[in-house]
């Protein structure tokens, strides 16, 4: 079982890795990482540790190699797919959502059911009716689906998606979706991302 | 130190009492909770003792009770207020969140550099010329401040609202920044909850 802690701090290792090779970088050390993004350095070797890249004691990691781990680890090489249901105003914007594109992560199709909408490009991706998606869906074999509909509408585009042969859904919605045992559902909760920042600042900031 | 993870649940726990009291209930079980969530009743009782909320033997925790020991707990009590800058696709829809409503969020006044924005109502929320933030958000003594702008305008952004007295920053842009020690900074990234997603997902699912 991998620490979701863990998880958290690996893309944000590739996110900086990939501004460093964009830069011309090669190699780097777990030294710089942590400085560069305030963390405690033993932390960051046991982490670049798990993915099984080694760094060599004068240069460091090589970046390309380093990337190739983390995402080997996340699991980003296979499944880089996905779709998204309900092109709104958040659906929008992580359609266009640059760091998706670091992690090789790419929304192929995207629909909705409002006639408006469809037929339309946003953020350069066309907008197919939501009627069609169980059956492009199975075609394309693509297993995970964005669900960024309101939530009265959120079971029932999950049950197409479930129809579909989707097997992870990240659900923004707020609220609780009904999927069979083999259909994982990530719930966004920008709520609890909230309550902790509201911790954090303590309670020298509430006077 | 709060842990992390009872953080993310509170809020869970939070919406459902919401949606029980709005349904006429005055009472539940954390039995109730745990299964209704599909969490571990044990984890739940330990949870909500940490609010310091006792529930009675027969009937439960007292409804209203519990979500005033949530809010307290947490903080929403006094931290109720916050401002946007950026109202773009994802500011909008924050702009309009539901979730937000339910604990006490309110975000009480939206900025944008657009002369296309300016003026006009999105969700309900007028927005103003950023050039006016400093001095509006200091009258006001808002603390909180989301930030939807895109990366290259971030850190800019980041200084007008220390400059305004903020003291906690929900950066929302794919960019790290600069800001004094006592000021906070919430990095949300929807690349490392992709991350847990896929790992959670398995290599079941890459076939
Ligand atoms: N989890 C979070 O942190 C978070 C943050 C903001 C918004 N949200 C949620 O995300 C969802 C979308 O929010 P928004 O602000 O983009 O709303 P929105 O109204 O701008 O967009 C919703 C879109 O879904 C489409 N739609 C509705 N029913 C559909 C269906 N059955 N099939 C296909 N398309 C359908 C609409 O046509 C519209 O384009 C809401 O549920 C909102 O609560 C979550
Ligand atoms: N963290 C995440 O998970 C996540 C998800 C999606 C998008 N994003 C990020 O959120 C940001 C916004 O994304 P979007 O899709 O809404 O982009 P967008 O282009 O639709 O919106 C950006 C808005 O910011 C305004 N703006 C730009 N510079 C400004 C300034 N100096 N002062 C005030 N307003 C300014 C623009 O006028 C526009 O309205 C981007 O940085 C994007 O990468 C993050």
């Amino acid at each position: 079982k991998v620490p979701v802690p863990l998880l958290r701090r690996l893309p944000t290792y590739h996110h900086l890795l990939t501004l460093l090779k964009q830069n011309g970088e090669e190699y780097v050390s777990s030294q710089t990482i942590a400085d560069t993004l305030n963390l405690d350095p033993v932390q960051v070797r046991k982490d670049l540790a798990s993915t099984g890249v080694a760094g060599k004691p004068k240069n460091g990691f090589n970046i390309s190699e380093l990337l190739e781990g983390i995402e080997t680890f996340l699991g980003w090489k296979t499944l880089g797919e996905g779709i998204l249901v309900g092109c709104g105003a958040l659906g929008s914007s992580l359609l266009g959502y640059e760091g998706f594109l670091n992690c090789r992560f790419d929304i192929v199709v995207a629909f909705d059911n409002d006639p408006k909408k469809i037929g339309t490009t946003i953020r350069g991706k066309e907008i197919l009716p939501v009627t069609k998606l169980v059956d492009l869906v199975k075609r394309m074999h693509v297993k995970l689906g964005l669900l960024t509909v309101p939530s009265q509408n959120a079971q029932q585009v999950a049950d197409l998606m479930v129809e579909a042969g989707i097997k992870g859904i990240w659900n923004f919605a707020p609220a609780a979706l009904n999927v069979p045992q083999d259909v994982y559902v990530h719930q966004e909760d920008m709520v609890a991302s909230l309550a902790i920042l509201i911790k954090k600042m303590g309670a020298t900031e509430l006077q």
